[in-house]
């Protein structure tokens, strides 16, 4: 997240882009 | 001086569309290079790296899970219309790694790498205590269940002579004791009623390739055989270009079926007509 140095970053969901989903089961 | 930016690779998300346009291209590559056991199907992304490739294009990175199919390799039947083999038939998992290039908007796999792996059998028995578990396709029984079922077919077969080509899975179901194989078969110049001597026919010139499911349950003083084939319509394979890339490995080295001009069914049958079975 960017943000201007005044301004404070709010706290958000942590983004895990890896791995992906499962499309069927996972074994 | 001039400040030279390192080059480094960038994250992709794994679900990002263009990671999965790869992903699809990547288990493409697996199927078209298969020549045995079965297709796969993408699963999950599990990571994707995209690195910058002096003079022009990028470099995907990229590990997959996959999962198999019910579809055999030789099987022309659509991935998209092929079945995940579910758990309770002990599933199988591969887990791939590619260099695919980007260039000019063109993909292109450069590497690949695959390894499959069955499903824990700790894990199918917590979830199925009764399912059958694959069982190593050397064990003895395996190989006669396979043997029986195509003598069984063979005898009841109108058409050429089969012959077995590999078998694909087997398992040993406990109630009632039999064994459960599929396996693939290859058309001979022999007619299945008239063979005398089988080690005198030869395989098509032109493949034909099929694909059969067998129980065989021992008896008292008989086996109780139920198998079905299918004959696949042999497929024209165009041979796919391949970069000459030091150090690239595809999975593997031959395409699924031999290069050959396309055959028409026996006495104009259409392929679904050439199903045949169960043989009892």
């Amino acid at each position: 997240v960017v943000v201007q140095p005044s301004v404070g970053a709010a706290p958000g969901p942590v983004i895990t882009p890896c791995p992906g989903k499962v499309r069927y089961f996972k074994i | 001086v001039t400040a030279v930016p390192l080059l480094g690779y960038r994250e992709h998300n794994c679900d990002d569309p263009e990671a999965e346009q790869v992903a699809l291209l990547a288990v493409d590559h697996i199927n078209n290079h298969l020549q045995q056991g079965y297709k796969h199907i993408l699963n999950r992304i599990d990571k994707v790296k995209v690195w910058p490739r002096r003079p022009t294009g990028e470099v995907y990175e990229l590990e997959i899970d996959t999962l198999e199919t019910t579809c055999h390799a030789l099987d022309p039947t659509p991935l998209a219309n092929c079945s995940v083999r579910q758990v309770t038939q002990h599933a199988v998992e591969g887990d791939c790694d590619f260099h695919v290039l980007k260039q000019d908007g063109q993909f292109t796999v450069l590497s690949a790498k695959c390894d499959s792996t069955p499903d824990s059998a700790e894990d199918i028995l917590k979830l199925c205590p009764d399912c059958p578990l694959l069982t190593p396709l050397n064990d003895t029984r395996v190989a006669q269940a396979a043997e029986a079922a195509l003598t069984a077919f063979n005898e009841k077969n109108n058409g050429a002579y089969l012959q077995l080509v590999e078998i694909a899975r087997a398992q040993l179901v406990p109630l009632p004791a039999s064994t459960y194989v599929e396996f693939t078969v290859a058309a001979t110049d022999c007619v299945a009623k008239e063979v005398t001597d089988p080690a005198k026919c030869n395989l098509l010139a032109d493949k034909q390739y099929g694909f059969c499911k067998a129980t065989v349950a021992e008896k008292v003083a008989r086996e109780e055989v139920e198998v079905t084939c299918t004959i696949f319509p042999a497929q024209p394979v165009v041979p796919q270009p391949q970069p000459g890339v030091a150090g690239a490995a595809a999975v593997e080295p031959a395409p699924a079926v031999d290069p050959a001009s396309p055959v028409s069914p026996p006495d104009g049958q259409s392929p679904s007509s050439l199903v045949v079975g169960p043989v009892l």
